[in-house]
């Protein structure tokens, strides 16, 4: 996955994502696409989560996946989920959950408990950072006031060197792939290092939804796993999300 | 094929939007999920409306399944057992998991399985 938060010139947040899934997951050889991955594209959908009749949050989502990995509370904050990968990975948690240590959370349904329930970005952030997971992730979170956007890197139980916008060090924008912020990412994966070229050359003044769709486009930030691209804007209730494909030549992931 | 090497980049895209073209593939569509509703009830149109295209995805999962393990015998765990982790989920999602699974007559552990994926994948 990549996720992006930025921040335009004027203070207004723009977030968006590629969500990509399925890696390892049956090649098909004819089509030179990963099976899952298209499986999955027919199952994207966005969703009004409605209460008394009023609009809780939007999401982007897979049909019959209850959890969120995409969404924004309209005027409060947008989240987004990447996959973190690590040897103290998820099934640890499912032992632990199948041993009755049950004091921790499902790492979707942590996201939609937070859209569904928070309501600030000061909120979402304390819940993201201090809530026990099942699972390590990655959460980029924005919210829709000048400098509220952060990545809250996770383990299982504690929240790792957060890395927050910061306009006076230039940092008008996040940039998260599936590789901790302080360390190189795989060579053989670098999503990072062309998605932020395209960030840089896009200059802060320029950054909406049109030029974050042109980054999210740009191969190998977009690639074979790519599901859907999502782009959000906190202020406006905004959500547009679009299904992905990636013509050859395409990295397969 | 020198461009399968990685890392392959090209340059920057610019005038993909609005999206089209062939790296577009659809718009996706709007629904509305009633949290009024009871957990089981709230998924029931989407489901209704998306069930082939769950139990296509499900057939792949199973194919891909049957390929590391040709006994079958990893499916029956999850047909048997996951349905049972669905019991000890915190409400809502307990419940709206079994209205999904009813709604798209999906077996409740493979729904179950396909709502774990994140957390067995990060390893």
């Amino acid at each position: 996955c990549t996720s992006v938060v930025a921040e335009d010139s004027n203070g207004n947040l723009i977030h968006g994502r590629n969500l990509d899934f399925g890696l390892f997951m049956g090649w098909d050889m004819k089509n030179k696409s990963w099976q899952i991955t298209e499986q999955l594209k027919p199952l994207v959908v966005n969703i009004d989560f409605r209460r008394s009749n009023h609009t809780v949050f939007k999401s982007t989502g897979f049909a019959g996946y209850a959890g969120m990995l995409t969404g924004m509370k309209p005027h409060s904050f947008s989240l987004t989920i990447n996959e973190r990968f690590s040897m103290d990975g998820g099934y640890i948690g499912i032992i632990e959950w199948l041993l009755h240590h049950r004091d921790a959370m499902w790492m979707g349904f942590l996201t939609r408990t937070v859209l569904e329930n928070a309501t600030s970005y000061e909120e979402a952030r304390s819940l993201l950072s201090q809530t026990k997971l099942l699972a390590p992730a990655y959460y980029i979170l924005g919210g829709n006031q000048t400098g509220q956007g952060c990545i809250i890197t996770r383990a299982r139980t504690e929240s790792l060197k957060p890395l927050e916008l910061n306009l006076k060090q230039g940092r008008w924008y996040l940039l998260q792939t599936n590789y901790d912020h302080w360390k190189a990412p795989l060579f053989l994966d670098d999503r990072r290092t062309p998605g932020m070229k395209c960030m840089n050359q896009t200059l802060q003044p320029n950054i909406s939804f049109k030029t974050l769709y042109d980054v999210l486009s740009t191969k190998p930030v977009l690639n074979k796993l790519t599901t859907y691209t999502t782009l959000m804007e906190v202020s406006k209730g905004k959500l547009e999300s679009f299904v992905r494909d990636c013509p050859n030549p395409c990295m397969p992931w | 094929s020198t461009q399968y090497v990685p890392p392959y980049t090209e340059e920057c895209r610019t005038g993909m939007y609005p999206p089209q073209g062939p790296t577009f593939k659809g718009a996706v569509t709007w629904y509305t999920v009633d949290l009024d509703l009871p957990p089981s009830k709230r998924w029931s149109a989407l489901m209704s409306e998306k069930k082939d295209d769950i139990a296509n995805m499900i057939k792949v999962i199973k194919d891909i399944a049957d390929a590391f393990v040709p006994s079958g015998k990893l499916i029956d765990f999850v047909d048997k057992v996951l349905p049972l982790i669905v019991d000890t989920l915190p409400y809502p999602y307990d419940e709206e998991l079994k209205g999904i699974a009813s709604a798209s007559g999906v077996p409740l552990g493979e729904i179950a399985l396909f709502n774990l994926f994140y957390e067995v994948f990060t390893v």
